[in-house]
């Protein structure tokens, strides 16, 4: 699989 | 204050609904190093609060600095401080600036 994307991480609280 | 100097906000969030209702990017080692809200969702906390907005950077969580945090970090403080029974409130310290003071 290929490496996690931070600069994509959004987080809903 | 210098003219680039940005000005933070100590911005209190009632627990008035049963979501924070709001959505953070960012996070150490990305290029927003500190999270900031893209989100603010209608009837959630936040939203009722009215006095967070999208574009802000958070500095800090009750009193917690979220720098040098990854992005999963600074959103577990976040998740805390809203769950904790210890306060009914959550305070963000924010800055309109883009930018990692």
């Amino acid at each position: 699989s290929p490496p996690k994307d931070y600069e994509d991480e959004v987080t809903f609280f | 204050p210098g003219l680039l100097e940005p000005t933070s906000t100590l911005v209190r969030v009632a627990k008035s609904a049963g979501t924070l209702g709001i959505a953070i990017e960012g996070g150490a080692n990305t290029r927003q190093p500190l999270p900031r809200i893209v989100t603010i969702q209608r009837g959630g906390s936040a939203h009722n609060c009215g006095q967070l907005k999208v574009g802000q950077v958070i500095l800090e969580v009750n009193g917690v600095s979220m720098r040098g945090r990854e992005h999963r970090d600074a959103a577990r403080i976040i998740a805390e401080a809203f769950k904790t029974k210890e306060r009914d409130h959550v305070d963000f310290l924010v800055t309109e600036f883009n930018v990692a003071l």
